[in-house]
């Protein structure tokens, strides 16, 4: 069986929400050891989500044998929607059961709510994701990266980064002009407002904005975001969790025909 | 012109 609790339930509303616009239907991956996981496509197979809570980020974690729960994103999303901010949240299910189960506890336990959704089969590919050195590396605020692409996006579909000693500077082009946005390293010792380049080899690579601002769905779980470059590579924007897990999306890059 | 490369075309499935 597979019983885990999240003291903040919060989280786990906050991680769907991240991924309930990318992706249709996944499969969960319960396991014994690495916790509770995640790998999806996007329905066009440009993007990759991969998610991982670990086990001892949950107050409470068992899984007796490796466990797959296909479900539907906005279904789950519905239910966990019914949970405050404030509860913790449960997740139980049998090992050959048809059913997750969803507890939430308010803080002072004087309202419980058990909801259960159907798991449904889902034929899904798993992909290998090699671990490589990524000739850049850039951690700055969450929220900047997510107006940096909201705004680009305003004016153009895709937009081209390119990392230099100077910076990183963020362009698109669209009907009614061009935008550039250079951010460059600074020497915050405030961590949420830091901005720092880690540059291996300049690289210059364009993305679709759609996707990227999908993956800014996910920044109310985390200040800084991790975001990893290397030519003719999928770009990684990384959200970590401090103690709890992680959620990294893949995103193909644009190609000169 | 440019075009868009799928996910799976860079990493293999497993």
């Amino acid at each position: 069986m597979f019983e885990a609790r999240l003291t903040e339930g919060a989280i786990l509303k906050k991680v769907l929400d991240s991924v309930k616009d990318l992706v249709t239907d996944a499969n969960f991956e319960a396991d014994p050891t690495e916790g509770f996981k995640l790998q999806a496509m996007d329905s066009s197979h440009v993007s990759l989500v991969s998610l991982k809570l670990h086990a001892d980020g949950f107050a409470h974690y068992r899984c007796d044998r490796p466990l797959t729960m296909g479900m539907n994103l906005a279904n789950m999303a519905k239910m966990l929607k019914c949970a405050s901010n404030e509860d913790a949240i449960t997740m139980k299910a049998d090992d050959a059961g048809d059913v997750v189960a969803f507890m939430f506890e308010s803080p002072g336990q004087e309202k419980i709510s058990d909801f259960e959704l159907k798991l449904m089969d889902i034929d899904s590919e798993h992909l290998g994701i090699p671990d490589t050195e990524y000739a850049v590396t850039i951690r700055m605020p969450s929220a900047e990266f997510k107006r940096i692409c909201s705004d680009l996006a305003t004016i153009g579909d895709t937009v081209a980064i390119s990392v230099s000693k100077e910076g990183v500077k963020f362009s698109t082009t669209g009907d009614i002009g061009d935008a550039n946005v250079t951010l460059r390293q600074n020497s915050e010792d405030d961590k949420e407002k830091m901005i720092s380049i880690e540059l291996g080899e300049p690289v210059n690579l364009t993305f679709a904005l759609r996707y990227l601002n999908s993956f800014t769905k996910a920044t109310p779980l985390s200040d800084q975001v991790v975001i990893r470059l290397s030519p003719q590579l999928p770009i990684v924007v990384q959200y970590v969790v401090v103690d709890v897990g992680y959620i990294s999306y893949y995103l193909a890059p644009k190609i000169e025909d | 012109a440019t075009g868009q490369r799928t996910i799976s075309s860079f990493f293999a499935s497993t």
